[in-house]
């Protein structure tokens, strides 16, 4: 990607020597495939394939095996559970091989681990050397999404592979709906891989703004959300009115004539009066013929909209942002002249064209702007919490760049996916979780090259206590769809900072076991135990087993509502969390701070001094929550802080009131 | 059709197989022909359960529940890209 290592200051990671052993470490993408011919696979400066590499090129149309090489050092495909659904595969569609016709996997894939390739960009657009996170890490692709989706029979069979192969991290682009664990297969499947010592980075899901609409949020799984960058492709739109409209857009082609054109709103020139989205054939192409349309976001692809409009014989288009979306911008590389504009500002433009007589409107635009503030910010779409599988689990776990990201393309497709585009290119730009989790994997590269005796848990431990929540001002990370600041139901534990999670100073350790006993909390059976771990494993009677104990770097304290409205009750409840806290810096003390925006619940900590005189000595500390009860449905956040003075070992608190 | 088949992951209680059989990949296969003289396995899988996935009716996959062995019977998902 470009900006992206600069946006998380990665090359203060080279500067500081931490680049370690991660030439060692192996990123199983699991994906679309994989377009081994970018210049993001050149293995140029990489040494030999690791000994410990048991994986595989497989052969299949437009593959073999020496599409692999010392950066691209193994690619599969799975597809047996997809043909039993579907039927053999259209080979004049998709290639049944490792070979990616999609695009999404190499975008991931490159996100990841990509190497050094200067002189990227889309069209122009994001110019700069775009690298992966792990610049010598190496990729392994499993193909398991095909043009009708991607099956858990596939999927399953792509992780028992990768680790079978040796893979370290896994990235895992793609989601499901949300079931117990122990009937979730890609659940089951990753503890396995968890187990095998490969931490598993998912994305949380493009179900944002709504609340609680997380996928892939078993504990062993690192949940990925999604934050912009400082980074925007800004277009100017100009109503007849001369009023002027900031919105962006991906756009290259030849710009509309200088003077304004006529300006109509989709549901003022559709066969439906109800249908302002721009959807297939929906448009009277007598009514648009020559003008600019205004589509409302939703419902359909972004960029089919432009190629709905241009069929119809627009020249333009400007794509509404409504209040699900709010002020978040996503850029596209539309087919006709068009650019995104915010929920505000596409108000504006509608109540225009609904007042004046004759509305036009002109459309510019301004190529790549960089230093965009406030950034991040939460993305409208990125999942949100509370996790409603495990409300006492808090997830997202993080956030991570996911807009507008640019990174490796497919040559089958052209930057939209649409068949109807017919461009070619080495990069796009795109954006969803399904970006930001491989940042977090190729920096979950980063962290095991340095350290590769960390465990999954203790990897994820670093990245999640040294994210950050607030700008360099102070003020806490925007959610784009409100405005107004985000809260760790949005963010997890914050954006991702990789140079301090190099070195955490403590993490939050977890073993396969601490998970199952997660599960024994949970009430799980032994018969859905052994599902999960594959292995006999009993719930001891006497021991009490509790959520509130897996030592999970977090926190989610879940309290009874108050009865009966404003006059019901009012007894406090108090729950307590255990954790225990391994020192993997030098011999230091550290003490506890908190602070919280609820008055209305006291937080206790003990002990609130914890000295280490060794590496990886473990202590253990409390904290207590008591809070009077409050109506359903509040929401309260705290963050707890251990600190040694040099570094900050920081847990989100949500507190949910039910 | 009146009886269509979908697909479903099996997971076997691997550690409890019979002991008439010499490997586990002879116990799946002989579970499976029990319910069903035409299913065949897609994939078996050694790490992330210990079973196989396959397609099956639902009376099958109801059957092949009651089989002694089996801890459980999984409908496929399909999962989309993020």
């Amino acid at each position: 990607t470009t900006r992206t290592p600069e946006f998380l200051g990665l090359e203060k990671t080279s500067l500081l020597g931490y680049s370690g052993q991660q030439s060692e470490v192996i990123v199983g993408v699991i994906d679309t495939g994989v377009w081994p011919e970018l210049k993001s696979f050149d293995d140029t400066g990489l040494g030999p394939v690791p000994s410990s590499w048991k994986g595989e090129c497989e052969t299949g149309k437009n593959f073999n095996s020496s599409n692999c090489n010392r950066k691209l050092v193994g690619a599969r495909f799975f597809a047996k559970g997809y043909e039993a659904a579907f039927g053999p595969i259209d080979e004049k569609a998709e290639s049944k091989s490792p070979r990616d016709d999609d695009g999404h996997g190499s975008h991931t894939s490159t996100t990841a681990a990509g190497s050094a390739v200067a002189g990227a960009s889309l069209f122009g657009f994001a110019s700069g050397t775009a690298k992966g996170m792990a610049t010598q890490a190496r990729v392994a692709a499993y193909k398991v999404c095909w043009l009708g989706g991607c099956f858990t029979t596939d999927i399953a069979a792509a992780i028992d592979k990768a680790i079978e192969d040796g893979v370290n991290i896994l990235s895992m682009s793609i989601g499901g709906g949300l079931m117990d664990y122990y009937k979730d297969t890609v659940a089951l499947g990753t503890f396995a891989a968890m187990e095998h010592g490969i931490l598993v980075s998912s994305s949380a899901g493009n179900g944002g703004p709504s609340r609680a609409t997380l996928a892939n949020v078993a504990p062993w799984i690192t949940t990925v959300g999604a934050g912009t960058i400082d980074r925007d492709f800004p277009a100017y739109i100009t109503l007849g009115n001369g009023k002027r409209y900031n919105g962006v857009s991906l756009y290259n082609g030849k710009l509309p004539p200088d003077s304004p054109l006529p300006l109509v709103y989709a549901a003022n020139v559709g066969q439906d009066s109800t249908d302002s989205l721009c959807t297939e054939d929906s448009l009277i192409p007598s009514k648009v013929s020559g003008k600019i349309v205004i589509c409302d976001r939703g419902g359909n692809p972004r960029a089919e909209k432009s190629l709905v409009v241009k069929r119809a014989g627009g020249i333009g288009m400007i794509l509404a942002n409504k209040e699900d979306y709010g002020e978040e911008l996503v850029a596209d590389s539309y087919l006709l002249p068009a650019a995104a504009l915010g929920e505000k500002a596409s108000n504006e433009v509608k109540k225009y064209v609904s007042s004046a007589p004759n509305p036009t409107a002109k459309i510019a635009f301004g190529g790549t702007q960089l230093g965009v503030q406030p950034s991040p910010v939460v993305a409208a779409f990125s999942s949100r919490g509370p996790n409603i599988l495990t409300p006492k689990i808090l997830k997202p776990d993080l956030i991570a760049p996911g807009v507008n990201i640019l990174a490796g393309w497919s040559g089958k497709v052209g930057p939209t996916g649409l068949a109807a585009d017919t461009r070619h290119v080495s990069f796009n730009i795109i954006s969803g979780t399904s970006m930001s989790c491989p940042h977090v994997s190729g920096l979950a590269a980063l962290l095991k090259g340095a350290h590769p005796e960390w465990s999954p848990a203790a990897i994820r431990s670093a990245l999640m206590t040294t994210s950050y929540r607030a700008y360099k001002n102070g003020q806490t990370i925007k959610d784009v769809a409100t405005g107004i600041p985000a809260t760790p139901f949005d963010y997890g534990a914050g954006h991702v900072d990789p140079v301090a999670a190099l070195d955490p100073g403590l993490v939050y350790d977890t073993t396969a076991d601490d998970y199952l006993s997660f599960l024994c909390a949970l009430n799980y059976t032994s018969f859905q135990i052994k599902l999960v771990a594959r292995r006999e494993f009993t719930c001891d009677k006497r021991i009490k087993y509790r959520v509130e104990d897996l030592n999970y770097p977090s926190f989610a304290a879940t309290f009874d509502a108050a009865s009966g409205g404003k006059g019901g009750s009012h007894k406090s409840t108090t729950v307590q969390y255990k954790r225990i806290l391994t020192n993997v810096g030098t011999p230091t003390t550290y003490k506890v701070s908190v602070s919280s925006q609820s008055p209305s619940v006291k937080i206790t900590v003990e002990p609130q001094i914890l000295s280490f005189k060794g590496l990886n000595e473990k202590k253990s500390y409390t904290v207590t929550f008591t809070s009077n009860s409050m109506p359903s449905g509040t929401t309260s956040f705290a963050h707890l802080e251990w600190s040694d003075g040099k570094h900050k070992v920081t847990s989100p608190i949500a507190f949910s009131w039910t | 059709t009146q009886n269509p088949k979908r697909t479903y992951i099996i997971h076997m209680d691997k550690f409890n197989m019979p002991a008439s059989f010499d490997d586990h990949l002879q116990w799946y296969d002989s579970s499976l022909k029990s319910v069903s003289e035409t299913a065949e396995m897609l994939y078996t899988y050694k790490h992330v359960a210990h079973g196989f996935s396959t397609r099956l009716t639902t009376q099958e996959a109801d059957l092949l529940t009651k089989q002694p062995g089996i801890l459980s019977v999984i409908p496929e998902v399909r999962y989309e890209l993020h």
